[in-house]
């Protein structure tokens, strides 16, 4: 009785009545169910102090520690109906999240609304969302290759040289242009992405996307401004908010393959769209 | 007639190892968006041009024009001014869908629309099942904000509703929809929950 359960098809997600965070996702069909939890979290931007005077910036990303949680109870909003239904999600007042479970589909759609991202307080932040399972993983995750063949990851460990990782986060930091999955015995559990970004599984059982990154200083390494875009309207400044989505994906160990394929060149090539307003009848004439 | 050079130097141009990986200083990504943005405009022209002539009798080797579609680039922040624009009486307003995959795809499409009284036909008349869906306070904002900061415009009213619908379409092919006011009387035909419920 402590949580509500979403979705009108065969994939369905409970949220807790309590916090308003994801709990759990089983699909009816096949069976599959796994305990995940789903949060926002910020990286402050190392502005040398922690790393030999290496500052975050647009070539290196290098954060001071662990990240910080934006909230552990969310304000929640559910709209139920035949073909979608939506958890509404304020995490922050600058994160916001609606979670989509469409009829006859396979994943869940997470849309993404973060920034601006306050910096008043001079901390450069880089904004992630992070999945946690209890999925033992065994330090190993998959990301694509520029879009191509999903390639094997294995957290500090590198299979042509002895990696020292000085770093926990950056060392094991990939890019994604297609996504990322992880699997243990039983289960694979995928993210799909709409947008080239950054990616990693920093331990067991856990999958996290940076999503956004806002820096007061520039890394020294060449480009000479920090990542700082601002967009205006009326002489009034602020920081970019961005939009996107992105995909999971829950399946039996080795069925995972077909969903990431099919659904990666759907989400690249999606349905155009073009309007008219026409008689109904001339329309069709023509 | 429209073409698509202006997208093929922009693509050209954003190959360069600063756009691809974001390392450009802002006055030069800002240059990427723009020219990125033109090409796409273009080619926006050139794709409405070709679906007017793929709906259409070959009428030797041109077709007729007169018919004008539009997309909507900004529809992630429901800014879409064709569906939000009043459908007139005896009118609808016609959905072209262009599949660019090799198979057939059955979606769930999302278009904003300010009025729950609509009704969604295919083309052979048929009416399909739909859904509204109250826009959320957050994008009415972001869409406020950004509409101004890339139109130069107020926003003006804000579409109530998502209007979604199934569309079935065959590989690298196209279907058409047909939304009209619905019989209500300017009554909701399908249940939603206000954006405020909890």
């Amino acid at each position: 009785n402590d949580t509500i359960e979403v979705g009108p098809g065969q994939l369905k997600m409970s949220f807790s009545i309590a916090s308003g965070q994801l709990k759990r996702m089983y699909n009816s069909k096949t069976g599959v169910d796994v305990p995940i939890q789903q949060s926002y979290l910020w990286y402050a931007s190392s502005s040398g102090f922690y790393s030999d005077e290496q500052n975050s910036g647009a070539y290196i990303f290098v954060p001071q520690g662990e990240p910080n949680i934006l909230s552990r109870s969310v304000p929640v909003e559910i709209i139920r109906g035949p073909l979608v239904e939506e958890v509404r999600q304020q995490f922050s007042p600058w994160v916001y999240q609606v979670v989509r479970l469409f009829k006859d589909r396979e994943h869940a759609e997470f849309e993404f609304t973060v920034g601006p991202i306050p910096v008043d307080d001079s901390v450069g932040k880089e904004v992630i969302t992070r999945l946690t399972t209890n999925m033992v993983t065994d330090k190993a995750f998959y990301t694509d290759s520029n879009g191509r063949d999903f390639l094997k990851r294995v957290r500090d460990y590198r299979q042509d040289w002895n990696l020292s990782v000085n770093e926990p986060q950056a060392g094991n930091y990939y890019p994604l242009n297609l996504g990322i999955y992880t699997t243990d015995k039983k289960t694979e559990l995928s993210v799909l992405v709409d947008r080239a970004t950054g990616a990693a599984s920093i331990k067991d059982g856990q999958l996290e996307l940076m999503l956004h990154r806002r820096t007061i200083l520039d890394d020294s390494r060449g480009v000479g401004e920090p990542l700082d875009e601002r967009v205006c309207v009326d002489n009034k400044c602020q920081g970019l908010t961005l939009r996107g989505n992105y995909y999971v994906n829950i399946n039996q160990l080795g069925s995972g393959a077909r969903w990431r394929r099919k659904t990666g060149q759907e989400i690249y090539s999606p349905l155009l769209l073009a309007f008219a307003h026409e008689k109904r009848e001339t329309w069709i004439a023509s | 007639s429209p073409n698509t050079y202006s997208l093929g130097d922009a693509l050209g141009i954003a190959q360069h190892h600063d756009a691809v990986t974001g390392t450009a200083k802002q006055h030069t990504t800002n240059d990427y968006m723009k020219r990125l943005a033109a090409g796409s405009s273009e080619a926006e022209a050139v794709v409405n041009s070709a679906l007017i002539c793929l709906g259409q009798k070959q009428l030797g080797d041109h077709c007729e024009q007169s018919k004008i579609l539009s997309q909507c680039p900004l529809l992630n922040i429901s800014f879409c001014p064709p569906t939000e624009q009043d459908i007139q009486e005896g009118n609808s307003l016609v959905m072209v869908v262009y599949n660019p995959l090799g198979w057939i795809r059955n979606d769930i499409v999302r278009i904003p629309v300010h009025d729950a009284d609509l009704v969604v036909q295919d083309i052979s008349g048929k009416t399909i099942e739909t859904q509204f869906v109250a826009v959320d306070k957050v994008t009415n904002n972001i869409s406020e904000f950004y509409v101004k900061a890339n139109l130069g415009l107020p926003r003006g009213q804000f579409p109530k509703y998502w209007l979604l619908f199934q569309v079935s379409v065959p590989q690298l092919g196209w279907n058409t929809y047909f939304i009209s006011k619905g019989s209500g009387g300017g009554k909701r035909r399908s249940k939603f929950l206000p954006a405020d419920s909890q």
